[in-house]
């Protein structure tokens, strides 16, 4: 039978979620497993499986993908992606993309689409557009609780003289 | 980050995951994500895809060594995951989580950290989530 499964990021903590946010979190997490799902019930592949979903959870603002994207310590949001079909050992993945508006399909792209397995930054943006692939303005990712931590991690940086110690405590991908 | 592994009708796997990176990070640093083995991987008897910090993931080419043991050296999914997300990478100092699929419809769910975001759905359609480490995952068996 088929089966999905999906992850939304580890690192959570109880003490931190408001009854909103986890809600919220519950519903995006649920409605990616059902659009996934239901490509799976239709017969389509395990790579059109990962692929709607993965779309769902980047399109939401609680997860750092996408959308919710986490900023760079110069401001950026930077985005990577990779995805591996199982049958054929197929692989396709981007990193360091400014302006691509769901990741996973620009990685599908590239394990589809052309004879490499990972392209980077602006080279990766313009197999995006050759294939078609929707670029949005950098402004599209940027959210004020995402900038807000970026702002406090900043304050962080400059109390702190050891920055590895910095370092060690945000190191979640 | 987010992630996705599948097993589909024609007992075809797929992996895939997707990230923003790290708050504040510098000097172009890329983790585990768009590195296939590391975060990702999908071979015809097992599929994973990782999060945390992806370093150490990308040292224990984590992804990759999940799916060999139970491809190779025929050792049970969850204990294969176990072995990797939670005993190998936190004696190097990481951490984090992982989902994955066999071509059995085993799944498992491993994180050593407080929680991790998690859903999986089976024949029954029914989708069923988890944020914290205290919500009961019930992978021990096949999904029905």
């Amino acid at each position: 039978s088929p089966v999905l499964v999906i992850h939304g990021g580890a690192g959570v903590i109880k003490r931190e979620m408001s009854p909103a946010k986890e809600k919220a979190v519950r519903a995006a997490l649920t409605r990616a497993l059902q659009n996934g799902y239901a490509q799976l019930k239709a017969g389509k592949t395990a790579v059109d499986a990962v692929t709607t979903a993965i779309t769902v959870l980047e399109d939401d603002a609680n997860f750092n993908a996408g959308k919710g994207s986490v900023f760079t310590h110069d401001g950026k949001n930077e985005l990577d992606a990779a995805i591996m079909d199982g049958s054929t050992l197929a692989a396709g993945s981007v990193a360091g993309v400014h302006r691509v508006k769901n990741p996973i399909l620009l990685a599908r792209a590239v394990m589809e689409k052309s004879q490499h397995v990972m392209l980077v930054g602006d080279g990766a943006e313009e197999f995006a557009r050759s294939v078609g692939i929707e670029l949005v303005d950098p402004s599209y990712f940027h959210t004020e609780e995402r900038w807000q931590q970026l702002q406090k991690a900043l304050k962080e940086d400059a109390e702190h003289s050891r920055h590895s110690d910095v370092e060690t405590a945000k190191h979640f991908g | 980050t987010v992630g996705a592994v599948a097993l589909d009708a024609q007992g075809h796997l797929a992996a895939g995951t997707s990230t923003g990176g790290m708050n504040d990070k510098r000097w172009g640093r890329v983790g585990d994500s768009p590195i296939i083995g590391a975060g990702t991987y999908a071979n015809d008897g097992c599929a994973v895809s990782g999060t945390g910090w992806g370093e150490y993931y990308i040292r224990t080419v984590a992804a990759h060594e999940i799916c060999m043991r139970v491809t190779q050296m025929r050792v049970p999914l969850q204990r294969a995951a176990a072995e990797v997300i939670n005993q190998e990478i936190p004696s190097m100092g990481g951490n984090g989580g992982a989902i994955a699929v066999d071509d059995e419809g085993h799944i498992t769910m491993p994180f050593n950290t407080d929680g991790m975001y998690r859903g999986w759905i089976g024949a029954d359609g029914v989708p069923h989530v988890a944020l914290y480490g205290d919500e009961n995952d019930g992978t021990a068996e096949p999904l029905p």
